[in-house]
């Protein structure tokens, strides 16, 4: 039973996808879990569809874990998964969305890199892929997408924490979610959710120019890091990806905005001080708990304002 | 399985452009190996480098230097990871 998990706690990767299926079988009429494709480590890749009804309805996706080592987001992921479920029916707001859209989560979205944490190598981010002619694996996966590709921001080092990759989409695990998201074709809302640094961030990443919609995205993501404040305080910046950190090429929301997806945002969680990638799981809860309150307040809006 | 015995994660609350500068160059010295978990970008955000222990004089020499303050965040990371897994481990034995 999804009742004596332990959600504040972190899980390897066979525990949290074994979980899924006690999800969906405790809320058979709401979640269902599809196998989107394979890593290119042969590991299923499983995303959680909250859906009332419908085909293609307008959808949100929420993708976490792309960096493997930033365990907090995979944890807020499974934590976030299970509230949308057990609120349905009982928060008016929640409810109310998700009679009219649905919601995609991909939980795990470097499985190959996030096994690799727990197995070999805890500081890991990347995927897990070989690159021909370098001793050194994986490409930033974050940094795969086609969206001002090997620009500026990625590094073209094998061997670097932010390698582009050879190509755009050369990432199985992009490719799949690609895949998805231009099958499906009714995406409004893209969220990818990182960890750590307290951002809310918005496009552009690949250059430092405004996108057309940036005020009311900025006005968006201030609102919702007030509402995640609320519980614990904390502090977020809120700002395009080049402008409040720093000019990285190929990242995901850029590429939904560009696809056309105009809510389209990256979470980076937060740390409280002084563990980084090692928050400790005391902390999972509190964060995915004060996350969830911006995260409803984007998709409450996303709801209320069609296009 | 890697091990981190003896690195070291040490913050640098960025005061200047110059500092900026001057941790940019330190991203440039492959040799050092770092890891770099918040880059220097601007003087708003820390700057956050797991340094493994062979790095560690070479870097504190460097920062020393050129007068840039820092805090150890972390004595070391193994003893860190350490807690995090039996911690883990003890949760999984608890669900069984």
């Amino acid at each position: 039973s999804t009742r004596s998990f332990n959600f504040g706690a972190y899980h390897p990767l066979e525990t949290i996808y074994s979980w899924m299926d006690t999800l969906v079988a405790q809320y058979p009429h709401l979640v269902t879990k599809e196998e989107i494709g394979r890593s290119y480590e042969n590991r299923p890749m499983y995303v959680l569809k909250f859906s009332t009804g419908g085909n293609k309805r307008p959808a949100i996706w929420i993708d976490l874990g792309i960096h493997s080592r930033e365990w907090v987001s995979q944890a807020t992921g499974v934590w976030t998964a299970n509230k949308i479920a057990s609120d349905y029916n009982t928060d008016a707001s929640l409810t109310s969305l998700l009679n009219t859209m649905d919601i995609y989560m991909l939980i795990l979205t470097n499985p190959d890199g996030y096994a690799y944490t727990h197995s070999n190598d805890r500081m890991w981010r990347k995927t897990r892929s070989k690159n021909p002619g370098s001793v050194c694996r994986g490409v930033d996966p974050n940094r795969n997408w086609d969206a001002g590709f090997a620009g500026p921001g990625a590094s073209k080092n094998p061997c670097s924490d932010s390698y582009h990759g050879p190509s755009a989409h050369s990432e199985i695990e992009i490719q799949n979610v690609v895949n998805l998201i231009k099958s499906h074709g009714n995406f409004k809302s893209f969220i990818s959710v990182h960890a750590y640094s307290q951002l809310l961030m918005y496009p552009y990443g690949y250059n430092c120019r405004d996108v057309p919609h940036q005020q009311e995205l900025d006005t968006i993501g201030r609102t919702a890091v007030e509402k995640l404040a609320v519980l614990y305080g904390t502090r977020y910046k809120v700002g395009s990806i080049c402008k409040i950190i720093y000019q990285a090429s190929g990242g995901s929301i850029d590429w939904s905005y560009n696809l056309g997806i105009k809510y389209s945002f990256a979470f980076e969680l937060r740390d409280t001080g002084r563990f980084g990638f090692l928050l400790p799981a005391n902390q999972i809860i509190p964060t995915a708990t004060e996350t969830w309150q911006a995260l409803k307040y984007i998709m409450v809006y996303v709801r209320d304002h069609p296009y | 399985e890697r091990v981190f015995t003896g690195d070291q994660v040490i913050r640098i609350n960025v005061q200047s452009e110059e500092d900026l500068q001057l941790l940019r160059v330190m991203e440039t010295q492959e040799e050092w190996e770092l890891d770099f978990w918040l880059h220097p970008v601007t003087t708003e955000l820390p700057v956050d480098i797991r340094v493994p222990r062979s790095s560690l004089s070479s870097v504190k020499e460097y920062l020393h230097a050129h007068a840039i303050a820092f805090t150890v965040v972390m004595e070391n990371l193994q003893e860190v990871l350490d807690e995090e897994k039996a911690e883990m481990e003890m949760n999984q034995m608890q669900e069984r």
